[in-house]
């Protein structure tokens, strides 16, 4: 499904970074703070979260690389996913479906599928009906695994909803 | 549509007790609408017994086994309506090793069914994976990605090689 | 300060259970589900927590063992905390004071001094003056030390007050 | 009245950036009054950035870094007004062992100012400790409490004795 992932100026991946994703298990490891949490929140962002706060930031605009010692911050972010698309799941023809996401400090962003310029709801409309858009119950952030048992049984519903 | 819900409600339910069982090696669970009266609004209650234990509100669950009921739940409903992909971002931090391997055979036994990308810091859920990515920061404040091999991650994630991407 | 603490019929802890501070640092190991957090319970509970939410229960009763496999539950639940007073702290004579709380299943309760039957604001104002009754960051819960900074301003304004 | 508070707010101050460093070897952080004209009633705001890192909102630190985060502000305020006894109940779970280790090195800094019960699952945590009580559950669904020596606990919290008591 995934097939892979790039970023470029996406919060602290300064540099342009691929991650290949194995059809099994792929694990991302490494010490506190560098970057394991930022892959999640890049796929989220590709997948349309509209929200600063939920990929914890106060701004959109924190999402662009802001520089570190020695280096500057980035005019842009950057993230693609790529899905394969053999089956034909997506309404598309080419075997390959990749979305991409744009955001520069003047606040413009982009959203591009296949590489040309489209809308959110263009995206949206890529997932209708394939299940692949995210699932409440298909990305579950850091500290957040518990939620489901947390929420009132009115909320918890929602989620029921989804894979229903 | 009433009925939809409640054939796939019915599913989640035998799953999440099956997969309950599993992760705790023995117990009881159940998930339970609200109000048999209004089934396209009311809530879900959850109950959990793990083996040994008598029933009490999943309020008082441990930190470990909140976790174990919760990834029951979730991957109940996978079982339900597969997701093609599941990100799961250190879902086994408050786990203890058993309860880690636990967790690790039941990620194995969902490969067929659902692609995983998983954050962790714990060698033991490191074993279901095909594939280990490691990021590390060389450069100060930038992220950098590295394949990693199995022999060279420590018992909590540390990485113990240099080699270049 | 904390000399020892002895658990009898609260949560998991069915039997009569002691556990013996050192000055220095105490750590509590074991297994997921074992009891660790419940002593942690029992000490909240003890000094004074009138919350059964604060205590992970939906019920003041549920910190009365309820049974297990093989056990009939308790009639009633007990903690008791021993403090050294070999400094003069507390207000009291004695070179240690003993607090002692017990709930029965008919939601009696009972605070206990040194063993004689007093009243929850008998043991508040023992403590009062001391800085040893809880003081808002000296009871860290599971999964709650990034409390501080998810609070908002205001609120984490209460824990500072707190300390000053 | 106001006085008391910025002295206090002050001594929490130093002891924050002093101990942030400390955690995280090297970096800045700071604490501020929200509105210097109200003193008596503003909020207060948290400024942290890791060594090398520029500085961001609090919340776009990573999980770790916030524990270690709030660790430094709690023990700033012990600094300031030690509390006699601390209970941490798995502050460690987010840390990886090098910032285990450095959580544990200051544990033991404060062991003189403050008597602490601390639960864990981290053997390096456990570095710190002068007594070690093991809780487990023979007896299904029932604590009991039994004596740990260092030697007998592994790497991640499991005991491996079956001695009584
Ligand atoms: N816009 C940005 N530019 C540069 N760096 C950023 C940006 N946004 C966030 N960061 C940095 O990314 C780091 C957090 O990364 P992340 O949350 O992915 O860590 P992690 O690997 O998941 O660590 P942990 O194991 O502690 O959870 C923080 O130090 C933060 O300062
Ligand atoms: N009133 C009660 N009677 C009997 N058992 C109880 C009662 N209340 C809670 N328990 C049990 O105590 C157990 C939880 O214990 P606790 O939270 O102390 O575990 P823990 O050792 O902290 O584990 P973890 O490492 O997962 O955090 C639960 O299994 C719960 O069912
Ligand atoms: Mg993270
Ligand atoms: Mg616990």
């Amino acid at each position: 499904m995934l097939k892979s992932l790039e970023v470029f100026g996406f919060k602290s991946f300064a540099d342009r970074t691929r991650f290949e994703f194995d059809s099994g298990v792929t694990c991302v490891v490494g010490p506190n703070g560098s970057g394991k949490s930022n892959v999640v929140d890049a796929i989220k962002w590709i997948l349309g979260d509209q929200s600063a706060k939920s990929l914890r930031g106060k701004d959109m605009l924190d999402v662009i690389f802001n520089g570190s010692a020695g280096r500057k911050p980035s005019g842009f972010a950057e993230a693609t996913l790529t899905f394969d698309n053999s089956t034909g799941l997506f309404p598309s023809e080419s075997t390959e479906v990749q979305i991409g996401r744009r955001l520069y400090r003047s606040g413009d962003s982009e959203y591009l599928l296949n590489q040309a310029v489209v809308r959110l709801k263009d995206v949206k409309d890529l997932f209708m009906g394939t299940g692949a858009g995210t699932a409440a119950y298909s990305i579950i952030e850091q500290g957040r695994v518990d939620q489901i048992l947390q929420a009132n049984p009115t909320t918890r519903r929602v989620v029921f909803e989804e894979a229903a | 549509s009433e009925r939809i819900f409640l054939d796939t409600f019915e599913v989640i339910r035998v799953n999440f007790i099956e997969l309950f069982r599993k992760l705790f090696g023995g117990g009881d669970a159940d998930i339970i609408l609200e109000d048999a009266e209004d089934v396209l609004d009311c809530g879900i209650d959850i109950v959990a017994r793990p083996p040994g234990k008598e029933l009490r509100s999943i309020s008082l669950l441990s930190g470990g086994e909140k976790t174990m009921t919760a990834v029951a739940l979730l991957f109940a409903m996978f079982k339900s309506k597969p997701s093609p992909y599941c990100v799961l971002d250190e879902v086994d931090a408050a786990l203890d090793d058993a309860n880690v391997d636990r967790y690790a055979a039941v990620l194995k036994e969902f490969v067929n069914m659902t692609q995983f990308v998983v954050i962790t810091h714990r060698k033991r859920t490191m074993t279901a994976a095909n594939v280990l990515y490691g990021v590390t920061m060389e450069q100060a404040g930038v992220s950098k990605r590295m394949s990693v091999r199995f022999e060279e991650v420590g018992e909590n994630g540390e990485i113990h090689t240099t080699r270049a991407a």
